[in-house]
């Protein structure tokens, strides 16, 4: 019942990976991961939100090493995406813990901590055990450090 | 690096509130979070995916029976959100296990599953350890046992 933050870790090496606007029907977004595999691309967090009329966007967070390997064309041929937007300026920063959501105080502190240092949040991934964050590059490192000193937290 | 799909739980007591087109800047999700756990709500998770222009849009699965609590007038005052939507014919059915999104063909093969059941997937949140998705209620138990099945799991 109680909440627990147990680490914050950082992964600067990602980046997003946006199918903007690809049609909100069952075999989607199974078709884009089968595609991703197909790449032999490794993927670290999924994120598809609500739906805006019959579209929604699916994102995905992956190596920045494995770019290279990424067929955009082919993935937007395969998920009729109107767009795929690469966007390279991102870290993800993640708090593991317990209760982190059930405990919204939890999660709002560690919202606050990084509005305290002007950082703006990008994505929220949240569940109990995890809060990841998508923020820009140059946010990262001052992000782990509030949160570190915050929460009195080892950093990894 | 073997992926290993454990186990998949399924929740439908359970709705989605969106905060639709929020001010993306600092200090707007600790703002959420903080006026969530002044009305004592639990969060079981949060969601939000790319920017529109100078907007985002926040959504978060909380349980049913804490409905009543729930203060979308204050929520939408302290968010300055265009709106707040409230969806009740929502499940959530998680997929838990290991290295599940970082060799997508198994993200894929959950995904197949459940388009092989005409399902579709309203929101995703996914991670290597857990895939999440959001589905309508009536989905739900054709969704636990086509992936219990296709997974020779046992269902908890
Ligand atoms: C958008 C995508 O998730 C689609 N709804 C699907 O079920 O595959
Ligand atoms: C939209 C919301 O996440 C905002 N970007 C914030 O940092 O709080």
């Amino acid at each position: 019942e109680e909440p627990v933050v147990r680490a914050v870790t950082i992964d600067s090496d990602v980046v997003k990976v946006v199918l903007k606007n690809v049609p909100d029907k069952p075999g989607v977004a199974a078709r884009i991961m089968r595609t991703l595999s197909q790449n032999e691309i490794n993927i670290d967090m999924i994120i598809q939100s609500m739906r805006e009329g019959k579209y929604n966007s699916i994102a995905f967070i992956m190596p920045s090493s494995e770019l290279e390997n990424l067929d955009t064309e082919l993935l937007k041929e395969r998920s009729q995406a109107q767009e795929v937007i690469i966007e390279k300026d991102i870290s993800k920063v993640s708090v593991v813990g317990v209760n982190l959501t059930s405990t919204p105080k939890i999660a709002a502190a560690i919202f606050e901590t990084l509005a305290n240092e002007g950082i703006n949040i990008d994505m929220i991934s949240a569940s109990n055990s995890r809060i990841s964050v998508i923020i820009s590059k140059e946010s990262a490192n001052e992000a782990v450090k509030a949160i570190h000193s915050r929460f009195d937290l080892d950093l990894r």
